[in-house]
């Protein structure tokens, strides 16, 4: 899940790097595609937020994770009328202090759910169908698990 | 060809998804 999502968040123009997990237990590339998702919700000012030299600096990396989760947790329950399933949310001193896949993964689902929901949703999933079948397959099975899940 | 028959139908699979994900409304309360 988490190889095939970061090869999706790579189709965004994020400033930083998102290569790899290390690139992103920092939060930052995260809260730029979220600006890019939804510029008019992850505004400018909740993007100032999000601390950029970070290093090796758990705690700000985990400041950041933080505010990124608190933000799309923000935007299922008052922009999409929908609240996240315990189950679907991360762990996130597990990705700050150990760079974990797993749960790396379930943060990048739930972005995912943000950006096939938003308004320019239509643009993000066709971006999707360019991607290849297998990473296809992936995202297709991270939605549906998203939608099943949906908690109105 | 059967694998060719496979592709096409994983193929389809997905674009039927999609597609459906496309139509859906945008779950803005308003």
């Amino acid at each position: 899940l988490c190889d095939s999502l970061i090869l999706w968040l790579q189709t965004f123009n994020t400033a930083e790097s998102c290569k790899d997990v290390q690139d992103l237990t920092n939060g930052v590339a995260m809260a730029q595609v979220l600006h890019e998702i939804d510029a008019a919700w992850f505004d400018d000012a909740w993007l100032s937020r999000i601390k950029e030299d970070v290093g090796d600096n758990w705690r700000i990396k985990a400041s950041n994770l933080k505010k990124v989760l608190q933000g799309i947790m923000d935007y299922y329950h008052e922009f999409l009328g929908q609240q996240i399933s315990e189950d679907l949310l991360p762990d996130l001193s597990q990705i700050s202090e150990h760079s974990d896949p797993v749960e790396l993964g379930r943060l990048l689902q739930l972005i995912l759910g943000c950006a096939v929901n938003c308004e320019k949703k239509q643009e993000h999933i066709q971006v999707i169908m360019t991607l290849e079948e297998s990473v296809q397959h992936v995202v297709m099975a991270a939605i549906q698990e998203l939608m099943s899940k949906e908690i109105a | 060809d059967p694998s060719m028959k496979a592709g096409a139908t994983s193929e389809g699979v997905l674009a039927n998804f999609f597609n459906s994900l496309l139509s859906k409304k945008t779950g803005s309360p308003g």
